[in-house]
């Protein structure tokens, strides 16, 4: 017999089967891809729904006429928390109405979900009556946190979480432009790649171009196409299979958008240097006895052939160099399409794209800059992904490129947003 | 060689020895306190898991085995393609256990 031939497991293992499917929420009445419920991709992943009876109330909807509506006169119709009117003029109007609203998707990986297992849950010396209370939130989220993640992490850290404070781009785009809030969509998938990034754009992203407001789109996938559990470089994605792969999403996007949109195209992470960080260091589960390193874990879960990414979580430094150097090729694919002429002609009705230089290396010498250990940047658990401090520290790096290099992506700085706090306070919060 | 179940069933199985020895307590009594601890909608299934496999879990235990070793001895693990994975450091007579557990496993029926 094996687990899930176990009756009584039969609901666990259907629910992380389930995990594989279009990515949108389960707890949908209306199924206009936005949830009141916060796990199984609902307001965890994608702004909270105000209305679960109409498909036509939703996040990121541009309520004025040219899409049918009336500057939400009376009802909230984008669940921005901005209702009613001051005399003749509606406060959608006059606190929103030319300020240049923007929305923010992500495409990508775990990295953009913030995959996380807590630590406590793997070592003994830390296993409490509490320590898994959190379980039935933390599952159907697939073990991700995409609510304290680099692209749409919007509520604090608390009690178990992470410790630390969550910064994220739509966390500042809303400081920007109050007249955002709740605009954000977090397709993240863990284990997704850019042969993904199609379908995610037609089954998973909510956006209307005709009657949704722009956005800015964060293209991340940072790992997939050169990590899998494979030994060699045969699994990983070829620079052809990466351009096309990019292209065929680029052409969705094209069709998803509204004008005036921005594709952010966010370069793969080095990982070469997690090895050298963690190696040596005492893994959760071995804390108790001090006998199991991370480099016992990654040898481990590449004899069993599910390393996240056995190019760079292994021994082997020949590997981890031809990894390295696939990821330098398919981020230089993503740099050469974001400055190709032929290629961004033909989505400039639509868009305009820009490549992010942020790079790993940039967020780790910040991390130290400011006095911290670099293992401390590092998921203790998985010993691979970013934990909440390189999240949020990523959040703020991309911010300042895009302030330097490409500030027309980023909106104007609303002047009514003390004015819109003053009336409307947390505008419905998340 | 077993994939995700038997990484899962390593570390879970290396877990509830490990809490066996901190609460100085029997393997049951921890798999006990593992499944209490959980929300109440998963404490059914992981009853459930103990029911099956717990007794084999505790009689290996008992016999000093690692987790490694219990796993495969109850089948979650394997050895398909012909390297034994071990996440925990391996006894001297590692092999030796090995292939008593692997025989458990074709005669042990869950």
């Amino acid at each position: 017999i094996k687990p899930c031939d176990i009756p009584e497991m039969k609901p666990i293992c259907d629910l992380v089967n389930r995990f594989g499917n279009e990515h949108v929420p389960i707890d949908d009445l209306d199924q206009d891809m936005f949830s009141q419920i916060n796990t199984f991709r609902g307001a965890d992943w994608r702004g909270k729904d105000c209305n679960e009876f109409d498909a036509a109330i939703h996040p990121g909807r541009n309520p004025g006429p040219s899409s049918g509506g009336n500057n939400d006169l009376i009802v909230d119709t984008n669940c921005n928390g901005i209702y009613g009117s001051e005399g003749s003029t509606t406060y959608e109007e006059k606190f929103c109405g030319d300020s240049g609203q923007l929305g923010i998707i992500l495409l990508g990986d775990s990295v953009g979900a913030h995959f996380r297992i807590p630590p406590e849950y793997l070592n003994a010396l830390q296993v409490t009556s509490s320590t898994y209370k959190n379980l039935d939130k933390i599952l159907p989220d697939e073990f991700d946190w995409p609510m304290h993640s680099f692209s749409t992490g919007h509520r604090n850290a608390t009690g178990t979480e992470d410790p630390g404070t969550v910064d994220s781009l739509y966390l500042r785009l809303v400081a920007r432009n109050r007249c955002n809030h709740r605009d954000f969509q977090n397709v993240g998938v863990n284990g997704a790649r850019s042969g993904d990034m199609v379908n995610f754009v037609k089954q998973s992203v909510a956006r209307n171009p005709k009657k949704d407001y722009p956005a800015i789109v964060v293209a991340s996938f940072v790992g997939n196409d050169v990590c899998n559990g494979h030994p060699g470089t045969d699994h990983m994605t070829t620079a052809a299979e990466f351009r096309a792969n990019i292209i065929a999403g680029l052409d969705a996007l094209n069709m998803t958008l509204a004008p005036g949109s921005h594709v952010l195209l966010n370069g793969l992470a080095n990982g070469s240097v997690l090895y050298e960080y963690m190696h040596a260091l005492i893994h959760p589960i071995g804390e108790w006895k001090q006998n199991v390193n991370y480099a016992d874990v990654y040898t481990y879960l590449n004899c069993l052939g599910i390393s996240p990414c056995e190019g760079w979580m292994t021994t082997n430094a020949t590997l981890r160099d031809l990894t390295t150097q696939r990821a330098v090729l398919l981020s230089s694919v993503l740099q050469e399409l974001a400055s190709n002429v032929t290629i961004t002609s033909r989505y400039s009705n639509v868009f305009d794209m820009y490549y992010l230089g942020t790079t790993i290396e940039d967020i780790i010498e910040e991390w130290i800059q400011e006095g911290n250990n670099v293992a401390d940047l590092i998921e203790p658990v998985d010993g691979f992904h970013p934990r909440l401090g390189g999240e949020a520290m990523m959040a703020a790096l991309i911010w300042d490129e895009l302030t330097q290099y490409a500030p027309q992506m980023i909106g104007k700085v609303n002047p009514n947003n003390d004015a819109i706090i003053s009336k409307f306070g947390d505008q419905g919060g998340y | 060689n077993g994939g995700v179940p038997c990484a899962v069933c390593t570390l879970l199985t290396g877990l509830v020895g490990q809490l066996a020895e901190i609460h100085n307590e029997t393997v049951a009594d921890s798999m006990a306190r593992f499944c209490s601890y959980l929300p109440a909608s998963y404490q059914t299934p992981c009853a459930a898991l103990v029911k099956t496999y717990g007794p084999t879990i505790i009689d290996l235990y008992e016999d000093h085995e690692t987790a490694d070793m219990i796993c495969l001895a109850i089948g979650i693990c394997n050895t398909s393609s012909g390297t034994r994975c071990h996440a925990f450091p391996e006894p001297a007579d590692a092999e030796e256990r090995a292939n008593r557990a692997l025989k458990i496993a074709a005669t042990k029926s869950f």
